[in-house]
């Protein structure tokens, strides 16, 4: 465990607690994706299945238990509890075209294959691309609350710093994961625009809203 | 390279 990975963890950690916060309070789920958030149940479903079979630490067994409830319960005050605020008109991104083709490149490229090993190597590729419905639907109405830029900002931090930690691990440990790496990079990558926006609209105060 | 390295990552 390295500073970039324990802050990579705070900050995912961080935007969860953030998103739940912010519909539980405000008892309302506007400006949020349900898609992404059904994308990133299926990404922590899919990843963490190794609970079953293999123990790593407490420390590893907490945080997928914390990952794989809070997005299911996410999920439900989404299209339960506070089915009534629910922006649907606006989330309209299909996400077959994402999940489908996290599929078929898990069956192609991956380490080894097995169950276990595609079904880990899907939920990397997909959650490279999980966040898109919500970037897509932040632009389809041209702004966002700041609650919410907050939430996407610490969810695109966590694997910003997952980079710098596999650069860290490659120099201190000669280890490297390149499906991992490169799926990071994509993910990363997709926050960069909405970073631009964060550093120089809502951090000075404002609202974040795009250019019409 | 370890890859089950990386499963101990989140």
């Amino acid at each position: 465990m390295n500073i970039f990975r324990l802050f990579g963890d705070l900050s995912h950690l961080l935007a969860i607690i953030i998103l739940l916060l912010k519909i539980w309070k405000t008892r309302s789920c506007a400006g949020i994706s349900g898609k992404s958030q059904i994308l990133f149940a299926i990404v922590y479903t899919s990843r963490y299945l190794d609970l079953m079979t293999t123990y790593i630490s407490a420390y590893n067994t907490f945080m997928k238990i914390v990952f794989v409830a809070t997005s299911y319960a996410t999920v439900f005050l989404m299209y339960m509890k506070f089915k009534a605020t629910y922006d649907r008109n606006h989330d309209t991104f299909r996400i077959e075209f994402l999940i489908v083709p996290a599929v078929i490149l898990a069956l192609v490229i991956n380490q080894e294959f097995t169950v276990l090993e595609v079904l880990w190597t899907f939920s990397i590729y997909l959650e490279s691309v999980a966040i898109l419905p919500q970037l897509f639907l932040v632009s389809k109405t041209g702004e966002a609350e700041s609650i919410t830029s907050h939430y996407l900002f610490a969810l695109g931090s966590y694997r910003a710093l997952y980079l710098l930690n596999w650069v860290y691990r490659y120099y201190a440990e000669d280890h490297y994961d390149l499906i991992a790496i490169v799926a990071g990079l994509v993910q990363t990558v997709l926050y960069c625009d909405f970073f631009y926006l964060y550093i120089t609209k809502v951090l000075k105060g404002k609202k974040l809203q795009l250019p019409a | 390279t370890n890859h089950s390295l990386t499963k101990d990552e989140l």
